[in-house]
């Protein structure tokens, strides 16, 4: 289950569904930075937190359903708020 | 709960819906379809749920619904915004924040099953118009999406009994950006769970402002919006009209403009009334202009290379024109932008890239239905009303003294405050 759940958080659906309502910053789109597998476990736990289930990190049961869960279109987390990646620490 | 930024600068909302389902009981008589007039009602509801708690009032415009401040669309698909339908389940509606144009429009997938409230259980075989329609109108009137467990502003559909009451956050939010209404706690609470019309009479709403007086051919330098901005062999042009002003290398306005566009750009259109967009092409330096569907490629100001249409560089058929282009310092890459959407635009092959449209959020702080944009010095400028925005291209924001008044910066005009541009968010 755990190559299952990482496969699945990999998936170009995934994350598109998750850059699509902001739980991932879009921003990245335009400047193509990549994205490690910590940043895309942040971003489920924040729509976990938006849909009231346990806030995981993982792609459970729960969370599959809540993909699947009918929903506004409009995203719930503001571009550059929340989930800000970009910014990169200086070794 | 979050509030987006942007409010309506009046109390007195207009409403109407332009398309209709395509499926309504009234053609199809199937009893899984809603009456037209169900359909109205369940808005009717949703604006009360919101009006009850806040000193907002609202008037459906049943015969004019394209006058309306929020006009409400049952479509399908990709339907000419960022925010394309997919079919049944997923994505229900969307709305936008307070503003002009599109502003505070909702949009309902015409895929969906709607029912009445009353009918609903809300899953995905039956969705609850009011409850959608509800949460829509909260966008509409400037709230986000909220994280608070029950409230109506959460994003996804949860289910609410039949007698439905307002949530405790989501009142909040409301009260917060429009006032309290004075008998918020005597007024009983709106039901749906009868078929009968629960309307409380409610004063017509403030009629609209008699129309602006026809401007001027000529407009004033100090006191106007700008259709297209663009730096042109190093200095800045910037177009309004039939017109445009010239501004040096060293930020100097140039005397004796603005000056008509026809004179200097001869081979553009002689009824030109406009341009929309005009960007310096990076790879040879040809100057682009976008007026209404077509586009037009000059070298210098005497030469015309190429007229065509939107739509043969990827554009979709049904747009009309475009709002801005320019080429942004971050990447040398083309971008376009309409309404709601923006295209990335690729000069080799003349062609929008794959996987465009995207949804102007992606430029935060950056409102919809810009009139110009433009890079100067490095820096990415957007422009809306008499106002512009700095916008920090390595943090993807605009930066936080956006936005401004236009004319003292770009055209050296005195620094008066303008009481109709107030600071927004």
């Amino acid at each position: 289950s755990g190559d299952r759940d990482k496969r699945d958080i990999i998936d170009d659906r995934v994350q598109w569904y998750l850059m699509q309502y902001g739980y991932l910053p879009a921003s990245d789109m335009e400047t193509g930075n990549l994205r490690t597998e910590r940043q895309l476990r942040e971003a489920i736990k924040t729509m976990q937190r938006f849909g009231h289930i346990p806030m995981t990190g993982e792609l459970d049961a729960a969370t599959r359903r809540l993909l699947r869960t009918p929903r506004c279109s409009l995203p719930d987390v503001m571009p550059g708020e929340g989930n800000d990646f970009r910014i990169r620490v200086r070794r | 709960f979050v509030k987006q930024g942007k409010k309506w600068d009046k109390l007195n909302l207009t409403w109407g819906v332009r398309r209709y389902p395509t499926k309504m009981r009234d053609s199809t008589g199937d009893p899984e379809h809603m009456y037209r007039w169900e359909i109205q009602r369940e808005f009717r509801l949703a604006t009360e749920v919101w009006g009850r708690v806040s000193r907002l009032e609202f008037t459906e415009l049943e015969s004019k619904p394209e006058e309306a401040d929020i006009i409400i669309d049952f479509n399908t698909g990709y339907h000419g915004d960022g925010y394309p339908f997919d079919g049944q389940g997923r994505t229900l509606a969307h709305a936008f924040y307070p503003g002009h144009g599109i502003g505070g429009d909702m949009h309902f997938d015409d895929d969906e099953p709607w029912v009445q409230h009353q009918d609903s259980d809300n899953t995905w075989e039956r969705v609850s118009l009011f409850i959608t329609a509800a949460h829509e109108l909260g966008h509409a009137l400037g709230l986000y999406h909220s994280d608070v467990e029950g409230s109506l502003m959460s994003p996804y559909l949860i289910r609410f009994p039949s007698s439905f009451r307002l949530p405790q956050d989501d009142v909040r939010g409301i009260q917060e950006l429009y006032g309290v209404d004075e008998k918020y706690k005597e007024d009983p609470w709106p039901s749906t769970s009868t078929t009968t019309t629960t309307t409380t009479p409610r004063p017509a709403a403030t009629p609209r402002p008699p129309p602006r007086p026809p401007k001027s051919d000529k407009p004033d330098t100090c006191n106007t919006e700008y259709d297209a901005i663009s730096v042109i062999r190093r200095e800045i042009y910037i177009f309004k009209g039939k017109y445009f002003w010239r501004v040096d290398a060293q930020g100097n306005l140039l005397p004796n403009y603005p000056a008509k566009i026809n004179r200097f750009w001869s081979k553009l259109p002689k009824n030109l009334t406009h341009i929309d967009a005009v960007y310096e092409r990076m790879t040879d330096g040809k100057i682009v202009f976008f007026i209404g569907n077509k586009y037009y490629v000059c070298r210098g100001n005497q030469e015309l290379l190429k007229v065509g249409r939107l739509k043969n560089l990827g554009l979709p058929a049904t747009l009309k024109k475009i709002d801005a282009a320019f080429v942004w310092g971050y990447n040398g890459r083309t971008y376009l932008f309409a309404e709601t959407m923006y295209w990335r635009f690729d000069e080799a092959i003349q062609h929008v890239e794959l996987d465009y449209p995207r949804a102007m959020d992606m430029w935060r702080g950056v409102p919809y239905n810009i009139d110009s944009a433009f890079k100067h010095n490095g820096t990415t400028y957007f422009f809306q009303g008499k106002m512009f925005w700095e916008f920090d291209d390595f943090r993807m924001r605009v930066k936080p003294k956006s936005p401004a008044l236009s004319a003292p910066f770009w055209l050296g005009c005195p620094n008066i405050k303008n009481p109709y541009y107030p600071k927004t968010t």
